[in-house]
């Protein structure tokens, strides 16, 4: 028997560890620790990697902690627009889709483009169209909306208005790319992803 | 950003990552997260890898591929060859970071940020999560 396992990310960001509270750190903790239990689980009893990366980011995707599914960030015009991809390395098999708004667990869409489509990447309407004909259930966008996204989008929004001053973020050639704003306050503090 | 790498008990290797990407982005603005061989990528001869970060940049230095194939044509170790691209990614001006497992079980999570939220556990008995 091969040896197994997994490993996870739930994003990079310009975070320190005075930036969260104890009891905001130890949830994240205990979070990252069930989604790899759950993929585990699925590789411990004999599955495969395929379902194993589905079970893990599912949990994440439905934690309003982080930046995918519920909890998502905030596009300009106030709305959450989810991308996922998969890819099975035996076959090279992969499946994307890009700008949902409103399939609950685009990483489960994603694995349905890659085995019941003869595609690689569905984006937006048709994207939504294709889980609809697989039976989706559509969940409104407010389901993935929450409170500290609405409040960083402000506060993007803000920075942008005010010219994007030092908060704004720039390319190796000086343009400015984007407004990003993480989970608190300080504007130094970028979301990276 | 989310993402998972895994390897199961036949030796198969799966990637996937999902991601809302940016505040305030506009104009159908789409990251790395989606693009296979950028964000996601897996391979059977080398490694699963998902990436996360400013997704601009891990788009152009083609992040997950250029990891399987220094792995495949160079014969670097997964840890080399994730530090290796990770310095393209950062010589671009990049931030963020990759997880990885390899055909062996090997693992690496790499960042040029002061913090990844990541963590592993493998059939050998390790499990880990880290923030910092």
């Amino acid at each position: 028997m091969h040896s197994y396992g997994l490993v996870i990310h739930a994003g990079a960001a310009a975070i320190l560890r005075k930036d969260l509270s104890p009891e905001l750190q130890a949830e994240h903790q205990a979070k990252l620790s069930e989604a790899l239990d759950a993929g585990y689980a699925v590789l411990d009893s004999g599955g495969e990697a395929i379902d194993a990366v589905v079970a893990a980011i599912r949990v994440l995707e439905d934690s309003p902690l982080y930046n995918a599914g519920k909890g998502a960030v905030l596009n300009a015009g106030g709305v959450c627009e989810l991308d996922a991809s998969i890819m099975d390395g035996k076959a090279q098999a992969a499946g994307a889709v890009a700008g949902l708004q409103h399939i609950k667990n685009p990483i489960t869409l994603a694995r349905d483009v890659m085995q019941k489509s003869a595609h690689v990447m569905l984006a937006g309407e048709g994207a939504e169209k294709f889980a609809r004909e697989l039976g989706y259930e559509l969940v409104p966008n407010e389901y993935f909306q929450t409170p500290l996204r609405k409040k960083q989008l402000e506060k993007a929004k803000e920075i942008e208005a005010a010219g994007g001053g030092h908060t704004a973020i720039r390319d190796a050639e000086g343009r400015i790319s984007f407004v990003t704003i993480d989970d608190h306050a300080d504007p130094e503090r970028h979301k990276w992803g | 950003t989310v993402g998972c790498a895994a390897l199961d008990k036949r030796g198969n290797l799966a990637a996937g990552t999902s991601t809302g990407g940016m505040t305030n982005k506009k104009f159908g603005r789409v990251g790395d997260s989606p693009i296979i061989g950028a964000g996601t990528y897996a391979n059977n001869r080398t490694c699963a890898l998902s990436a996360t970060g400013h997704g601009e940049y891990f788009i152009r230095a083609v992040v997950g591929h250029d990891v399987s194939a220094r792995m495949e044509y160079q014969g670097m170790p997964l840890e080399k060859a994730a530090a290796a691209t990770l310095t393209n990614v950062s010589a671009l001006g990049g931030k963020g970071g990759v997880i990885a497992i390899d055909h062996d079980g090997k693992v690496t999570m790499q960042f040029n940020t002061p913090g990844m939220f990541r963590g592993f556990r493998l059939s050998t008995g390790e499990k880990k999560v880290a923030m910092f």
